[in-house]
């Protein structure tokens, strides 16, 4: 169970927000984003693990809280954006997802 | 209709009905595919829904629908970008031929789609970023959808086996009750000779186009084939992968 990376990951992208006003409530729900898509990754492995279930619970408080929507963007947190290939924060631009490394194609035609 | 999925399989399926082609966190795609001929098992689309899902501040929920011989270059609500909010230029829809050919950018997300009619059928590509693809809640519980897992066994169709029997017979016909004699017959001969004008490497777009015109005798299915190789051209990220050759071989026995 990974859950405390998952924790650690939060608090030091939140840290410094010594009080989450509502200028900074976007970031702190992606960030919050984040952190739950990150209890998701390590949900299998963390079944009856009480830090599991107290950060899946606290995140949703929060969410609640800040009026965060669930969709939205994951990875983007003050102008950074994880690299999943390098594992690395690397800047990104507003209103990008991520910065892609590899695509994919699907087509479908004919009868 | 003809599948190539995110994994480079290639399928030719039935899927009658509506079916899934991509459902992630950002990104719902459905298709309706309905017979080419009456009773026939051999489909084709003929309705596309598109809905982008809204991304935070940057653009609002939209849906984009496609039906046969209505191809608009604009969403259901007849904007052509993501709305209002600042990012909302980051999707918008592009026509290249009016009733024929539009474009999707929706550059949040990295995805490119391409949407055509060809003859009364659509066609559908996309280009997608893999850490979109892999974008959804619970992987594990992710359901079925055809680009990323293809069609289920039993949906799939052999076209080898059916070209075998053409090829044999030398004519457009298949023996049995599903699928009944085209209105234009195609011997294997004409149909390949006449794909071959458009897709002169016999790929499986090629072999896709004679099975279409042997089962359907509908000269259109060419194009769709045709245009279908040149979004791949201009979608897919690797080159040397352009042209397959070999089909994905799990197949049912005796399905078709």
């Amino acid at each position: 169970c990974k859950i405390l990376k998952c924790n650690s990951e939060f608090w030091a992208a939140t840290s410094g927000s010594h009080h989450l006003g509502t200028e900074e409530a976007p970031e702190f729900c992606t960030a919050l984003r984040a952190y739950a898509h990150c209890t998701r990754r390590t949900a299998r492995t963390c079944r009856g693990d009480l830090a599991y279930h107290s950060a899946v619970h606290g995140i949703d408080d929060l969410m609640v809280q800040h009026n965060c929507s669930k969709d939205g963007q994951l990875f983007c947190f003050r102008g950074s954006v994880l690299n999943k290939a390098s594992d690395k924060f690397v800047s990104c631009s507003s209103c990008v997802l991520s910065q892609f490394s590899s695509y994919t194609h699907c087509g479908l035609f004919g009868d | 209709p003809h599948f190539r999925t995110f994994t480079d399989t290639f399928q030719t399926c039935k899927v009658q009905g509506a079916w899934p082609l991509i459902d992630n966190n950002y990104l719902n795609v459905q298709v309706t595919n309905t017979p080419v001929l009456p009773g026939s098992a051999a489909t084709a689309t003929s309705k596309l829904t598109i809905i982008f899902k809204s991304f935070q501040e940057c653009v609002d929920q939209k849906v984009y629908q496609a039906e046969m011989d209505e191809l608009p270059a604009a969403f259901a609500d007849g904007s052509k970008n993501g709305g209002d909010k600042h990012g909302a230029n980051s999707l918008k829809i592009t026509e290249k031929v009016s009733g024929q050919h539009i474009e999707i950018q929706a550059k949040y997300i990295g995805t490119t789609i391409v949407v055509r009619q060809v003859g009364r059928y659509l066609t559908f590509a996309v280009r997608m970023p893999e850490e979109v693809v892999n974008a959804v809640e619970d992987r594990d519980s992710q359901g079925l959808y055809l680009c990323l897992r293809g069609c289920p066994l039993n949906q799939q169709i052999d076209f080898q086996t059916i070209r075998s029997a053409q090829g044999t017979e030398g004519r457009a016909r298949r023996k049995g009750p599903s699928l009944p004699a085209p209105p234009e017959a195609f011997t294997y001969e004409t149909a390949t000779a006449k794909c071959r004008e458009k897709l002169p490497v016999e790929d499986l777009y090629f072999q896709s186009c004679v099975f279409d015109l042997l089962t359907t005798g509908d000269v259109n299915f060419m194009l769709a084939a045709y245009y279908a190789f040149e979004d791949v051209k201009m979608l897919h990220s690797n080159k040397d992968k352009l042209h397959l050759y070999e089909r994905t071989r799990d197949i049912v026995a005796g399905n078709t």
